[in-house]
């Protein structure tokens, strides 16, 4: 099965 | 002061309906040159960025910078009331706490007004910047939203394996399996229905069919719709406004 990825894995914060 | 006159209701009702289950409230950034959203899911697994340029107006004006907290089913239901073809104008004082909302009937000596009460949001915002992009995929957003649908059925993921001649959507589930294909095409008699791939990478990237599920609300934006992949990276969804976008940014899965 597959897992699901964070956004926060490639972007920064401002 | 803000004040923005849209021709038709129905563009901002489907902005708002592409992202009200997405996102349960968001700040609307107003500029002198439009307005701007970015938000993102409770899981910060979906992003949305919303660009309405001033030329998507009517009329527009924005004397100073606002941010503006805006509920959105409750900006929903208040714009439901209006019809589709109906004017609508939002404004807001400078330091305003409640939104003002009017729709104009065309035909009937008619007018309503709203106030919705704005929301105090603490929002932090995510850098996205200008990605790299190693294929694009241009198609009709309603052969998009029907890929979605019909390989949710199969499993929990979308997998799309990009090509040089094709873009291939694949789902692989406990009941079966299923596979679409869709190649480049030049349609010159309806240039809504064309289909266009370029690549300087092959793609093979899985997203999470609910998530695809909440994109595909946006299908009623534009006829099409530009999927942006880069390998190891989220996928891009655009919808065009007429002035401006409606942007989706998705994290992909990866196997475990």
């Amino acid at each position: 099965s597959k897992k699901q990825s964070s956004l926060a894995q490639f972007f920064g914060k401002t | 002061m803000l004040e923005g006159k849209f021709e038709e209701a129905s563009l901002l009702k489907k902005i708002v309906e592409a992202m009200k289950d997405c996102v349960s409230s968001c700040n609307f950034n107003c500029t002198e040159n439009g307005i701007s959203v970015q938000a993102v899911d409770n899981s910060r697994v979906l992003l949305i960025s919303l660009l309405i340029e001033k030329d998507t107006f009517e009329e527009y004006r924005c004397d100073r910078n606002i941010t503006l907290g805006v509920g959105l089913g409750s900006l929903s239901k208040i714009i439901g009331n209006g019809a589709n073809s109906d004017y609508l104008t939002i404004s807001a004082d400078d330091d305003a706490d409640k939104l003002n909302i009017i729709f104009e009937d065309k035909v009937k000596d008619k007018i309503s007004e709203y106030n919705l009460k704005l929301l105090d949001i603490d929002a932090d915002l995510l850098d996205v910047g200008p990605m790299d992009t190693d294929a694009t995929i241009t198609l009709p957003s309603a052969d998009f939203a029907k890929i979605c649908k019909d390989m949710k059925v199969l499993s929990e993921s979308l997998q799309i394996i990009v090509t040089k001649d094709s873009a291939l959507f694949q789902s692989v589930g406990d009941i079966g399996t299923g596979n679409i294909v869709i190649r480049p095409k030049t349609d010159i008699d309806h240039p809504e229905e064309s289909v266009t791939i370029s690549l300087d990478k092959p793609i093979d990237l899985s997203f999470g069919s609910k998530y695809l599920s909440d994109i595909i609300k946006a299908t009623s934006l534009s006829q099409k719709v530009t999927i942006k992949l880069t390998d190891q990276s989220p996928g891009v969804f655009e919808y065009k406004l007429p002035s401006g976008y409606l942007r989706f940014y998705l994290a992909p899965k990866f196997d475990e």
